[in-house]
């Protein structure tokens, strides 16, 4: 299997993998293709756990998390809790490009990304308010809060720290994440 | 979420990750994906390897980081991702992960965690002599 070039990606993204290919056999950068293939899944909300509409947190909001890495220079771009862009890896690419940090986070990031010219945009989607509302009316199950009051296996919260002997049988946290909620 | 690996002709490495996370997370929760040696790592003297699943788990572990250490040492692709799953495993048998590997002369491999519903794990490759990507699989261990 030694021939190169190569393009490999987790799950079956073929558009993703696709173009990143395209971009090398056009004598573009490796670091060129990964943005592009990245970016290709964030248009096409890969699998609904890249990009806009997908996975939203407790309150309902999408947020974008990316990373970009040069194995030639070991530099790196990244970006978490990326709020209101859409092409997180391109942001990414820009920490890289125009910072000399590695990883920029929440708010600040977002502001960072309009400063270089992203477009803020909303991530919401009708599908993402949908799985959002059918989580409320199913009493916020499943979470991810152990040792809280009220008991996080039948209410929403808020919550806060439990204070008695904790319960060890609380189900694993891996149970939660599987092949439709994955990172 | 997608992690990527792309290598050219020259044997240059670059990888990337993009991911809005898990669903219902708590505000302001992070997963692996975006955290260098977690969701991804590359070395061009070596390769690279990107991670997908529980964040929350695998980043503990910097399993990319950990499958482009055993490349160095000499492990192929496979093997290399073997070895960081079994690393989590040890810890966390029932974690969902799955880790992608390729060492900077083309070669590349996948390993990934069994557990009920999940035994294989899909992943895509496009390369030279292929007109269009493939799909492949790999058995979970």
């Amino acid at each position: 299997k030694a021939e190169l070039p190569l393009v490999i990606n987790t799950w079956p993204f073929r558009n993703a993998t696709e173009a990143a290919w395209r971009v090398l056999e056009a004598g573009g950068s490796v670091l060129d293709a990964v943005e592009k293939g990245c970016a290709q899944c964030e248009i096409d909300q890969c699998d609904g756990s890249v990009g806009y509409g997908g996975s939203p947190d407790e309150n309902g909001e999408t947020t974008l998390d990316a990373m970009i890495m040069n194995g030639n220079t070991m530099e790196i771009g990244a970006v978490a809790q990326l709020r209101r862009i859409k092409n997180a890896i391109g942001v990414a690419r820009a920490v890289m490009e125009h910072t000399k940090h590695t990883f920029l986070v929440g708010e600040s990031a977002s502001l960072f990304a309009e400063s270089m010219g992203f477009m803020r945009e909303d991530l919401t989607t009708n599908h993402s308010r949908s799985i959002h509302s059918k989580w409320l009316d199913q009493s916020c199950q499943p979470n991810y809060w152990k040792n809280v009051v009220p008991d996080a296996s039948k209410s929403c919260g808020p919550y806060h720290p439990f204070k008695g002997v904790k319960n060890e049988k609380q189900s694993p946290l891996q149970q939660k994440i599987n092949v439709h909620n994955h990172d | 979420t997608i992690g990527m690996i792309a290598i050219d002709k020259a044997g240059n490495v670059a990888v990337g990750t993009s991911t809005n996370g898990a669903t219902h997370k708590i505000p302001g929760r992070v997963g692996d994906s975006p955290i260098p040696g977690a969701g991804a790592y590359a070395d061009s003297v070596v390769g690279g390897a990107a991670a997908t699943g529980d964040g929350d788990i695998m980043m503990r572990f910097l399993p990319s980081y950990q499958a482009v250490e055993y490349m160095r040492m000499g492990s192929d692709p496979t093997a290399a991702c073997q070895k960081a799953i079994g690393r989590i495993q040890k810890y966390f048998p029932n974690f969902f992960g799955a880790v992608i590997c390729a060492n900077s002369t083309g070669s590349y491999g996948a390993a990934c965690n069994k557990i009920p519903g999940f035994k294989e794990f899909h992943f895509t490759v496009f390369r030279m002599g292929l007109s269009k990507p493939i799909d492949e699989v790999v058995i979970c261990i």
